[in-house]
């Protein structure tokens, strides 16, 4: 990565590799999620199918409201919902292809995008993080 | 903020000011922190003292980790425990006078940082969303 400039970089060379994603499937009950959640520490994370295709994502945030009653947080909710049921589906996608400007455009107001392939299969995620090393370490040169 | 240029933009150009943050107080219980971050949304909020001096950040995975048990999340201790025995202390500061390029620097591994003053009282938050519109608008002139 050192000898690409700015403009030379895509997605691909900036991304959290698939293998390295902390995710959870379609089917999984809330209670699972929010253990993942919890367990990695992370605030939200992308929803796969069983063929690893992308589907979604889903946070900390859309679960607690989900089972936020008027007195208390009904927590037995969380075995009866499915992640599919409360996911967000609208977050845009990148391509590997990519290239920097692209990638730090989408990260403006997200704040990881998921990387897939042309049939939809899960490559990889941006960070908001990744962009920002770069960019500081390109101003410095 | 238009006709300066990213080497003249300080903290205090590009923060959210501390009247539109979101904020719980040191001794509040659990709780209420809680039901703060999931009502505004956000994965962490600063922490201040009542003389609105800056403490600290708390965010749900602290809170969430914290009342995780063997068998299910033991939402009783919620009200047991407050906000200062869980907060984080060692989030970084800035000062209002601080250039871009310090900003910069100190959000690449926080999401927020938290703008004090000299004697220590909260003046605002510098987001991550700030420094990427900002380095996206100056890469495009
Ligand atoms: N275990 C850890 N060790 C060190 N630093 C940590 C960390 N967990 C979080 N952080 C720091 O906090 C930032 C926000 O994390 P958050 O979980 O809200 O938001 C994360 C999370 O939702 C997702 N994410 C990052 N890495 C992931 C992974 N390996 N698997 C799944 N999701 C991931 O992308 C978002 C943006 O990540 P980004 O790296 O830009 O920014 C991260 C990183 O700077
Ligand atoms: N209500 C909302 N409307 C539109 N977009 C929203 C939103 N809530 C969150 N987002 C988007 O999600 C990003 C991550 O939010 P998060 O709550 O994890 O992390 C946030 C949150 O912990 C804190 N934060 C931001 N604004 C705040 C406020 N007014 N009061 C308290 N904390 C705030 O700073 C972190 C970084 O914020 P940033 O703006 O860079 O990045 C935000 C923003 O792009």
């Amino acid at each position: 990565i050192q000898e690409l400039t700015l403009l030379d970089l895509k997605a691909e060379h900036l991304m959290i590799a698939s293998e390295k994603v902390a995710h959870v499937q379609m089917n999984n009950p809330l209670e699972h999620a929010l253990l993942i959640l919890v367990k990695s520490g992370y605030s939200a994370v992308p929803v796969l199918d069983t063929s690893y295709k992308f589907k979604g994502t889903i946070g900390k945030n859309v679960i607690l409201n989900r089972i936020l009653g008027l007195e208390r947080f009904e927590m037995e909710k969380l075995s009866e919902i499915e992640v599919h049921e409360v996911m967000n589906k609208t977050i845009p996608c990148l391509n590997r292809e990519d290239d920097f400007f692209t990638c730090l455009k989408t990260v403006i107001d997200y704040p990881f995008v998921c990387v897939v392939d042309d049939e939809g299969y899960f490559d990889g995620i941006l960070t908001r993080r990744a962009i920002l090393k770069q960019l500081n370490k390109y101003l410095h040169l």
